[in-house]
């Protein structure tokens, strides 16, 4: 099975 | 906003996709900036506004330093002396703008917008989520409907022709892949995204008669107009094996 991942753990924060 | 042009960014409520949109400063009648200013806006308010102006009004918008509104003048080209004028307040955003990080990718396809807008719409139909892989000899756009079984699929296939380009609006090439596709081919790569989420990038084809998706394993999809004027980035969370 997948599951959605969330774009904002793919980048940062500044 | 920089001294090479505006930029926005924004995200889905349900953080799933990330949209970057630079204007060049060129696509102004006038373009004058002090210093580089961030705002952060609701965008149903900007929309709004902008909506108010006809496609040969002359729009302004101003915000001056610590400003808290961004105001937009609008003006009748031939009727100079008359203007509406309305404010648009920030709002805090918080850490919610992102600062997107360049990668290198391993494949990169460019295909007609319009033949990838009626894929995604297509694909939509059948399932909420597609496969998406890029391979050395061309492109494959999967979705299956887990309760009917059906199963739809679009190729591409590498351009044989170098510039494989229509000559009419209605001569569009099947499938054609365009040059780019050799210089950025490093590796086969697939991913998952949502159906739902592709559709909404691929509404955008007005903007460009091109369109790119780039890939790398594990990162976010990214779906590319570029245009005289600027470029236009979604990029799509991928689904991810648990």
């Amino acid at each position: 099975t997948r599951s959605q991942s969330s774009i904002s753990s793919y980048f940062q924060a500044p | 906003c920089s001294k090479e042009g505006i930029m926005l960014q924004g995200m889905d409520e349900f953080h799933i996709s990330l949209v970057e949109f630079f204007l060049s400063k060129r696509s102004f009648e006038s373009y004058a900036l002090c210093h580089d200013l961030c705002m952060s806006l609701p965008i149903d308010s900007l929309a709004t506004v902008l909506k108010k102006a006809n496609d040969d009004d002359v729009c302004t918008l101003k915000a001056g330093h610590k400003a808290k509104v961004l105001t937009v003048a609008i003006e009748t080209r031939d009727q100079p002396w008359l203007v509406s004028k309305h404010d648009v307040p920030f709002i805090d955003l918080g850490s919610e703008y992102l600062v997107i990080s360049r990668i290198p990718y391993d494949a990169k396809i460019t295909v007609w917008s319009t033949r990838f807008a009626r894929l995604a719409h297509e694909l939509h139909q059948l399932s909420g989520s597609l496969d998406i892989q890029i391979i050395h000899e061309g492109a494959r756009f999967t979705a299956l409907d887990e309760g009917s079984g059906k199963k739809g699929c679009f190729i591409f296939r590498r351009a044989k022709v170098v510039d494989e380009y229509r000559d009419s609006e209605d001569d569009e090439p099947a499938g054609a892949i365009i040059h780019e596709f050799h210089r950025y081919f490093h590796k086969a790569t697939s991913l998952r995204v949502s159906t739902k989420y592709l559709v909404h990038a691929s509404k955008r084809a007005p903007l460009s008669s091109k369109v790119s998706v780039l890939m790398k394993e594990d990162q976010p999809l990214l779906v590319q107009y570029d245009f005289y004027e600027g470029v236009l980035k979604f990029y799509i969370a991928p689904r991810i094996a648990d």
